[in-house]
């Protein structure tokens, strides 16, 4: 996988595919979707599709692509390879989301949470294949978020293709088992190469699985910690156990509110008209009211 | 000049973490 | 330590050079208010230079390797040192009798006004303000009202010419804090300019005084 554009620059999403092989832009497609690095508070969550002809289903299955949780790393990434080898009939594509894509889209003004941006990017990737000519008859999909509303939003989008969203779908269908694959060798040859955008000095990279609950990564998290900036951009900001080291251990820092009803501390402008002149406090003229000035009574 | 309020004076890695962006 | 950033004219910039107390901040009287306020004394020259300050909510600098919080940004911008003057000369007018400047301009509240002394031409300065007799070679200054709102009515007249080079909105208020000088609203009548200005001038006078000049 060819991840120099994701090296140049991880702060957004980045998008990967195999080739298509001419027999799926001919022969009717079974198209499976799964992802990678859903939990984890270090590092981008990868989507991945996977792709073959209906026909050719018994030969992804003979490749042994088992249910891909049960799969090593070094056992994953043969398969991946293999894949690659007998590309001939399988397709993949990737969408690589960086954790700071995740954590600006959960924390924006406009709340755009984890499991839409997964809705979206798994039909990015659907149309992705359509649009690169893939005959997609069928779409096997791990649900995220309740199945049913996905499998309508799925089906609504794609009316003509046959959409079955299913708890633990990579352990009952082939397809999405090899997108789960191609998604976690995804994320962990990310992981493994990623560039940390921060000038890190004393950079230890021995985050652990970056699941919150790996000790080896609480760890990590508090020694990356910095009381202003908060944490390389590497960490999900967004997730509960980056927001509560962050209580803990950074500054606080406000920003401007959205505009509420009446702004606090402008109080009514007849508050200064009030009869003893006294009480009005030397407001500046206009042209420095208008402009934030006034004058400096101490440095 | 940061849009935000940071409530503190102290140093701070900002070549480290901050490329202004034109 | 907290630091300050500071807008400040060219000239200023080898100042602090040429002599380690060459920029003072003092804090001098306001004449509008009474009040105590900061100004900065450029003593190679000397100059004297009001300060702003820009403040806004949720603000802070990013400083080198530093976090400021706040985010405020003084100006410093050169004053006519006669406004300071006149407040000390209107305040010893009570007297009703000439008196040489070193007793006029003291004040146990703002001690530093004494620097306004060592400013330059302030001969020629006064006789905008002031009556003057000299007896034995010492000269003795009286506040004359006549001749400081004529003195005043030219400054207004100077601000009001400088309104309109820098397309400054005069007529109704600006609602939108994004103003936009350029958008000169053409409907500004003179009236307004020299409303403003007055308005403007008044910033740096007693209330009395921005009130016969208001008159005058």
């Amino acid at each position: 996988m060819d991840f120099r554009e994701l090296e140049r620059d991880n702060m957004g999403r980045c998008r990967l595919n195999s080739p298509v092989p001419a027999v799926c832009r001919k022969e009717p497609c079974v198209l499976g979707v799964d992802e990678a690095g859903r939990g984890p508070v270090l590092g981008p969550m990868v989507y991945a599709i996977c792709y073959c002809p209906l026909s050719r289903l018994a030969d992804l299955e003979a490749l042994k692509v088992a249910d891909s949780k049960t799969l090593s790393e070094s056992e994953r990434d043969r398969l991946f390879a293999k894949m690659e080898e007998d590309g001939d009939f399988v397709g993949w594509a990737l969408d690589v989301l960086s954790p700071n894509l995740i954590s600006t889209s959960m924390l924006g003004r406009v709340k755009y949470n984890l499991n839409s941006l997964s809705h979206d990017t798994a039909v990015g990737l659907v149309q992705h294949a359509l649009d690169q000519g893939v005959k997609v008859v069928q779409v096997f999909v791990d649900t995220v978020g309740l199945p049913e509303t996905y499998q309508e939003r799925l089906q609504q989008r794609f009316p003509s293709i046959e959409v079955t969203v299913k708890a633990k779908a990579d352990a009952l269908y082939p397809v999405v088992s090899a997108a789960s694959i191609c998604a976690k060798v995804a994320r962990d040859q990310a992981v493994k190469n990623w560039q940390f955008v921060e000038k890190l000095q004393d950079l230890d990279t021995n985050y652990g699985s970056g699941y919150p609950n790996d000790p080896k990564t609480k760890v990590w998290l508090r020694k990356h910690v910095e009381p202003v900036f908060g944490f390389p951009q590497f960490v999900r900001f967004s997730w509960r156990t980056a927001q509560s080291i962050l209580e803990k251990e950074a500054e606080s820092i406000l920003w401007e509110d959205l505009p509420t009803g009446d702004q606090e501390g402008l109080g009514r402008i007849t508050s200064y008209f009030n009869e003893s002149p006294r009480n009005c406090p030397h407001l500046p003229h206009r042209y420095f009211q208008e402009r934030g000035l006034e004058s400096a009574t101490t440095l | 000049l940061l849009p935000c309020e940071v409530r503190v004076n102290r140093p701070a890695p900002v070549a480290r973490f901050f490329t202004p962006a034109i | 330590a907290r630091q300050h950033v500071f807008l400040l004219p060219e000239c200023l910039k080898d100042a602090s050079k040429k002599m380690t107390s060459g920029l003072m901040f003092v804090k001098l009287v306001r004449p509008c208010s009474g009040e105590g306020a900061l100004y900065l004394f450029n003593m190679c020259l000397p100059q004297l230079f009001e300060i702003k300050v820009f403040k806004e909510k949720h603000h802070s600098w990013f400083i080198n390797q530093s976090v400021q919080s706040g985010g405020l940004l003084h100006f410093a911008t050169p004053m006519d040192p006669l406004f300071l003057l006149l407040h000390y000369l209107i305040k010893a007018d009570k007297e009703g009798k000439f008196q040489p400047l070193d007793q006029v301009v003291v004040d146990d509240m703002f001690p530093n006004c004494i620097l306004l002394l060592k400013l330059p031409e302030l001969e020629k300065l006064l006789r905008h303000v002031t009556e003057e007799k000299e007896i034995g070679k010492k000269k003795y200054y009286k506040y004359s009202k006549e001749k400081t709102l004529k003195w005043l009515g030219k400054k207004v007249n100077q601000t009001v010419a400088a309104l309109k080079t820098n397309n400054i909105n005069v007529g109704a208020r600006v609602q939108s804090a994004a103003f936009f000088p350029g958008h000169q609203i053409s409907s500004d009548k003179e009236e307004d300019y020299i409303r403003y200005a007055h308005g403007l001038i008044s910033d740096y006078i007693s209330k009395e005084l921005s009130d016969d000049l208001s008159k005058y």
